[in-house]
């Protein structure tokens, strides 16, 4: 495992972490997209059923579990927790679940490495992971005035993305017969639709003040 | 072992 690798998987706890820290000590999820942490919440459990059958290592199968619980806990404290759920701004949030899952699901079954049912759930995941994120940044959009820890949080997320496109860089050169095209696009696609936000965050830091994205 | 490698990340 290489340092971007790990720099990555590192982000991505952070980012995880911040958002429980929130929700958890704030008793908040305002800003928070419940559609996004469900989308998550069906990446992890499509991508991680290999979990029972193939074994990695000790520190992938942590990892895994560690996703797996943390997507499945926000989303039952937003939907379930009786102050959590009171934050949630649900007139906003307002994504349609299946227009982002179906195509996904159909792509996959179009574009995969290899025609198994490994393989066609891990496009899918992929495919899904790319455009997660769209319900919480339109929610961003819409909401103008971010708190810091949901800025955070969507901060992390994107740094996290961009070290494994790195990371891929990385092994491209270090291990022969790496080339994995459907990994590779539909994580830079994922990246980009950080671009604007990124824009917004570090102007934000340079002038030192709230992040704010323009109507 | 080409195959399982894109597999080890998460």
């Amino acid at each position: 495992m290489n340092i971007f690798r790990l720099a990555g998987d590192l982000t991505h706890l952070a980012s995880v972490l911040v958002l429980l820290l929130k929700i958890h000590t704030i008793k908040s999820c305002a800003g928070i997209s419940l559609k996004t942490q469900e989308l998550y919440a069906i990446v992890f459990a499509t991508r991680y059923l290999d979990l029972f059958t193939t074994y990695i290592s000790l520190y992938n199968t942590l990892m895994k579990l560690i996703f797996l619980g943390s997507s499945f806990s926000i989303v039952w404290y937003i939907r379930k927790h009786k102050i959590v759920r009171r934050s949630y701004d649900k007139d906003q949030d307002t994504f349609r679940h299946y227009f982002i899952v179906l195509p996904c699901f159909v792509l996959a079954l179009i574009i995969h490495e290899k025609f198994t049912v490994r393989e066609v759930l891990w496009a899918f995941s992929l495919y899904l992971e790319a455009v997660a994120i769209l319900p919480q940044l339109v929610l961003l959009q819409r909401t103008r005035n971010i708190d810091n820890l949901t800025g955070q949080y969507v901060f992390l997320l994107g740094a996290y993305r961009a070290l494994y496109i790195l990371n891929w860089i990385y092994r491209y050169f270090t291990e022969p017969h790496f080339v994995h095209w459907i990994t590779w696009i539909s994580g830079l696609v994922q990246t980009l639709l950080y671009a604007d936000f990124f824009y917004y965050y570090f102007q934000s830091m340079k002038n030192n003040g709230k992040l704010q994205l323009p109507a | 072992a080409i195959e399982e490698d894109i597999h080890d990340e998460l």
